[in-house]
């Protein structure tokens, strides 16, 4: 799998995932990528794409609950991100995600996540584990 | 507040032991990406336009799980879906079942602005796609050696993977976490 997650000079918040699923998947199967709330979401707030095993993905409607932890609970983006991927079960899920503040959050309970971000005030960061 | 960009390219088992050889084209592909972000966002790209170049950037790079270099199902097939969804309106497009699409991503975002829909599947994704003249490929174009033997391998250990679990060793599972797909 893999994923994106931008927001713009103007403000604009937005996300893209794709991916050819999971090793030796039945044919027909579907994953979470393109579940809209599940693998993929972005709304005012925020903007998240996430990978892993896509079926605890759906289960816990993985990029909806950060936006409502957000929404709903007032929790700023990374504490809502950390908390989400806390409640997946360990080793099925990473994500990244970006906040209409700005902010930029890359979180995953596995061994690993290819990941990379960067943002307009000079930081940036490319890592693995 | 300013821009922000973030991307991934799967999460898994990847061992620290990742040796160079598959390690270096992966890291290289991100930076490439980052960069490729960077500069469309400081030329005044939409967030939209940035995720989905980032996207296509990845799916054409073998190293990683999407377009070519997507796994194999058990039938030794590939069949890529992909979604991409706009924040401030709410917009979005999901497509599934592909197997000629070289870009996923860019047929999903063409769901969402040319369509009444959000989501198309296998054969009427692979229409609309055709109907879009967007770019196709025999689906070989998208099979690796490397995914040919990690199938063959789940198929041995008779389970399936996320993108980065390494197929065990000989000996039986030592978890249920290395069984999991």
């Amino acid at each position: 799998t893999v994923g994106c997650v931008a927001i713009d000079s103007s403000g604009n918040l937005a996300t893209a995932t794709s991916t050819g699923g999971l090793v030796n998947k039945m044919a027909g199967r579907i994953g979470d990528t393109p579940i809209i709330g599940a693998g993929t979401y972005a709304n005012p707030l925020c903007a998240v794409s996430a990978t892993g095993k896509g079926e605890s993905i759906i289960r816990h409607t993985v990029a909806r609950d950060v936006a409502v932890l957000m929404e709903h609970r007032g929790l700023p983006l990374k504490e809502a991100a950390a908390r989400v991927v806390a409640d997946v079960p360990r080793g099925d899920v990473g994500l990244v995600a970006v906040s209409a503040a700005g902010e930029v959050s890359m979180v995953y309970n596995t061994a690993g996540m290819f990941r990379a971000c960067a943002t307009e005030d000079g930081y940036s960061e490319v890592g693995i584990w | 507040m300013g821009w922000a960009i973030a991307l991934h390219g799967g999460a898994g088992d990847i061992p620290r032991s990742l040796p160079p050889e598959r390690r270096e084209p992966r890291m290289a592909t991100l930076r490439r990406s980052l960069d490729l972000a960077v500069a469309a966002l400081q030329a005044g790209r939409t967030a939209l336009d940035v995720v989905e170049l980032v996207v296509r950037e990845l799916e054409n790079c073998p190293h990683f799980n999407a377009g070519k270099g997507s796994v194999l199902t058990s039938d030794g097939t590939v069949e890529m879906e992909a979604s991409i969804m706009d924040g401030n309106t709410m917009s979005c497009g999901a497509v599934s079942g592909l197997s000629t699409v070289v870009n996923a991503i860019s047929l999903s975002r063409l769901v969402m602005e040319k369509t009444p829909h959000i989501y198309l599947g296998f054969h009427g994704a692979e229409a609309f796609a055709r109907d879009q003249g967007v770019e196709t490929r025999d689906p070989s174009h998208f099979i690796t050696d490397e995914n040919i033997e990690r199938l063959r391998q789940a198929k041995q250990a008779n389970r399936v993977q996320i993108d980065y679990t390494q197929p065990m060793k000989a000996q039986p599972p030592t978890d249920d976490n290395s069984r999991i797909g």
